[in-house]
C-alpha cells in the first residue's frame, strides 16, 4: 500500500513529503530553500535562486561584503564601481532599509485559479490545455501572478501591481526577495503549524545575521475553515536589525452555519495565542496590522443566478445550484455565504462583523513588546466600487470556475488599496524610495529578472 | 460515502464530455477521445485519459446515450452516493421522472460492466 517503503523510494519519498508539509522547493540542490525551477514549489513561489550550488546565496539575504565578488543575495547587484573602487551593493542599498515579502496564506493568498477554457466545451481546442502541467505542479495555485507575491505581468491586462512590484519599484535593492509560503486549505486550525514552520524556517533565519529584511504577510482571506476554524492574515517585516511585523489577521471565512460559527471570544483567544507566539520569536521594532474580514454577501448577491461556465450552453446551471451541489456535498469553501438561506447569510455577515470588532478591540488594547499593532478594515466594497467606476462589473471580480475566490484582477485592485493604505498611513513600513534607482536600473539593467 | 471531491470531479468531466458531443455533434466516443487529445503529454496526462476512457468510458457511452446527465452517471458509477438518510446532492435540475425510477434505468443499462464489479474506493 505505501510505496515509500521501498527502499530505492524512500528518499524522493522523503523530498516530497518535506516539500508539501513544509512548502519548500522540491528541486533545491544547495538546501537553502531557494531553486531554480519555477513550479515545485519553486520560483513561482519563492525569489529564484542565483546560484544553485551555493546554499549562502540566495534572495533577501544581507549581502556578503557588499557582493563586490559575487551577487549573494540574487538582487542581481554586485561587483565594484571602476570609478571609485566601492562595491555597488554598498553605493546603491547601504541605508536604503532594503526589504522583500513573505506571504503566509491560503488558497487565496496563493491565487488558486482554475481556467474557465478547462470546463467550455464550446471554447475548446488544442492550446485549452497548455497550462495545466504547471497549474498541477503548482497546485492549482498562480502565485506568480498573485496580489502580494506577483512578479509577471497581470494576464487580465489590468496595470496594478503586487504588493512586491510596489516594493521593488520602491527599492530595485528588494529584486526577488519575496515568497509565498500559501497553502490551499490552510485555516487556522493547521495555522500554528504553519507559522511554526513557517518562522523557524524563515524569521529566526533572518534573526542571524544572513536574512536581509523581509517584510511577510501571512494572508488566510477567504479560508471558510469547515471545522468552524478561522483563517488569519499576518504580515512580518523582518529589517536586518529589526524586525517589523504586519500582522493581517485576516479573519476568516471560517464560519460554519451557527452551531460551529467561531465565537468572538474563541477568536480573540486564537488571535491572543498567535500574537504572543510571535511576540516571543520576532525581534524588536515589529508592526501588527490586524485586517478585519470582508461581508461576503457579494458572492451570493453578484453570482447566484449567472449562469457557470458549465452552464453557459445549454443554460442549465447556476453558480446558486453549484453552490447547492457543493454545500450538499460538505465540500463548499464557503457555507455560511455560498447559500441561497438569506438568515444563514445575514448571520454570517453579522459574526463576520463581531469578529472584526474582536481585532479592532486587540489592536486598540493590546501592547507587545515586540510589535506595534494597527487595525485595517478589508473593504472588497470599496474594491467593488472602484472597479464599477471604470466599467467593471462586480461579477468580473471572482473567479469563474469556483464562483468564489477573489480572482487576479480583485487580487492586484486589493494588493494595490493596502498599499496605498499603508504607505499613507505608516509610511515607515515600506521603507524609503530609493534614490539610486534609476542608476541600479543603468548598471544592471532589469538585475537577471525573475 | 463517496468523497465530495471524487464527486464533483465525476461531474464536471462527464459534464464536458457530454458538451463536447453537443458541440461537435459527435459520438460520446469521440468526444471521449476529442478531450483525450487536448491534453498534453506532460505527467501522462494524455495517457491517464485514455486509461479512464479505457476504464469507464464504455458504461460512459451507454448512460450518456440514453440521455443521463452528469448526475445520474455519476450516481451510477458510484462517483457520486447518496447515503441513508443523506440528501441527494445533483448539479443539474432532476430529472422528469423520480429520481429512484431514473437511477434503477441507469444501473439496468450498465448491469453487466466490468468496472462496477470492484467497490469504488478504487
Amino acid at each position: 500500500a505505501d510505496i515509500c517503503v521501498l527502499p530505492f523510494l524512500a528518499k524522493i519519498c522523503q523530498k516530497i513529503k518535506r516539500t508539501i508539509t513544509n512548502s519548500v522547493p522540491f528541486r533545491d540542490v544547495d538546501s537553502d530553500n531557494y531553486s531554480v525551477s519555477p513550479t515545485l514549489r519553486g520560483y513561482h513561489w519563492r525569489g529564484r535562486d542565483c546560484n544553485d550550488s551555493d546554499e549562502m546565496a540566495y534572495p533577501g539575504r544581507r549581502p556578503d561584503r557588499w557582493d563586490e565578488h559575487r551577487d549573494s543575495n540574487c538582487n542581481g547587484i554586485w561587483g565594484v564601481d571602476p570609478k571609485d573602487g566601492i562595491p555597488y551593493e554598498k553605493k546603491f542599498c547601504e541605508g536604503s532599509e532594503p526589504r522583500g515579502i513573505v506571504l503566509l496564506g491560503d488558497s487565496a493568498g496563493a491565487h488558486f485559479h482554475i481556467p474557465p477554457e478547462w470546463i467550455t466545451a464550446s471554447q475548446m481546442s488544442l492550446k485549452s490545455f497548455f497550462n495545466l502541467p504547471t497549474a498541477l505542479t503548482d497546485e492549482l495555485d498562480w502565485p506568480q501572478l498573485s496580489g502580494a507575491t506577483g512578479f509577471l505581468n497581470a494576464t487580465s491586462g489590468i496595470k496594478e501591481n503586487s504588493i512586491y512590484l510596489h516594493l521593488r519599484k520602491r527599492n530595485r535593492c528588494n529584486h526577488r526577495d519575496y515568497q509565498n509560503i500559501s497553502k490551499n486549505g490552510a485555516s487556522s486550525q493547521n495555522l500554528e503549524t504553519f507559522i511554526e514552520r513557517y518562522v523557524e524556517e524563515v524569521v529566526l533565519e533572518a534573526g542571524i545575521p544572513t536574512h536581509c529584511p523581509t517584510f511577510t504577510f501571512l494572508n488566510f482571506t477567504v479560508q471558510c475553515d469547515p471545522s468552524g476554524g478561522r483563517g488569519f492574515g499576518m504580515c512580518m517585516h523582518l529589517c536586518c536589525n529589526l524586525v517589523r511585523s504586519f500582522l493581517f489577521l485576516l479573519t476568516n471565512r471560517g464560519i460554519d452555519p451557527v452551531p460551529k460559527m467561531t465565537t468572538p471570544e474563541q477568536f480573540y483567544s486564537k488571535v491572543m495565542e498567535t500574537l504572543k507566539y510571535l511576540n516571543a520569536r520576532l525581534p524588536k521594532g515589529s508592526h501588527v496590522i490586524l485586517y478585519g474580514l470582508p461581508d461576503g454577501t457579494f458572492l451570493w448577491d453578484h453570482l447566484h443566478s449567472r449562469y457557470h461556465p458549465l452552464g453557459q450552453l445549454n443554460g442549465d446551471v447556476t453558480y446558486g445550484q453549484l453552490y447547492a451541489f457543493l454545500s450538499c456535498l460538505q465540500v463548499s469553501p464557503c457555507h455560511g455565504w455560498m447559500t441561497a438561506n438569506e438568515t444563514l447569510r445575514t448571520l454570517t455577515s453579522q459574526r463576520a462583523a463581531q469578529l472584526s470588532n474582536t481585532l479592532k478591540k486587540i489592536a486598540t488594547s493590546q501592547k507587545f513588546t515586540s510589535f506595534r499593532l494597527y487595525y485595517v478594515d478589508f473593504d472588497f466594497q470599496e474594491i467593488i466600487r472602484k472597479w464599477q467606476k471604470r466599467g467593471g462589473q462586480p461579477w468580473q471580480l471572482l473567479e469563474p470556475v469556483d464562483g468564489f475566490h477573489p480572482n487576479e484582477v480583485a487580487l492586484l485592485l486589493l494588493a494595490d488599496n493596502l498599499w496605498d493604505k499603508v504607505r499613507l498611513q505608516w509610511p515607515q513600513v515600506l521603507g524609503k524610495e530609493n534614490p539610486f534607482n534609476a542608476q541600479i536600473e543603468q548598471v544592471f539593467g532589469d538585475q537577471g529578472g525573475h | 460515502p463517496s468523497n465530495g471531491h471524487t464527486c464533483v470531479g465525476c461531474v464536471l468531466v462527464v459534464s464536458v464530455i457530454k458538451q463536447l458531443a453537443q458541440v461537435h455533434n459527435s459520438t460520446v466516443q469521440a468526444s471521449m477521445e476529442r478531450l483525450c487529445s487536448y491534453l498534453p503529454e506532460k505527467l501522462f496526462l494524455k495517457a491517464t485519459c485514455y486509461l479512464v476512457v479505457r476504464t469507464f468510458g464504455p458504461d460512459i457511452i451507454k448512460l450518456l446515450s440514453a440521455d443521463m446527465n452528469a448526475d445520474v452517471v455519476c450516481h451510477t458509477l458510484e462517483f457520486c452516493h447518496q447515503g441513508p438518510g443523506q440528501a441527494l446532492c445533483h448539479l443539474y435540475p432532476l430529472p422528469k421522472e423520480a429520481w429512484k425510477v431514473t437511477l434503477e434505468k441507469a444501473r439496468q443499462i450498465v448491469k453487466k460492466s466490468p468496472t462496477l464489479k470492484h467497490p469504488r474506493g478504487g
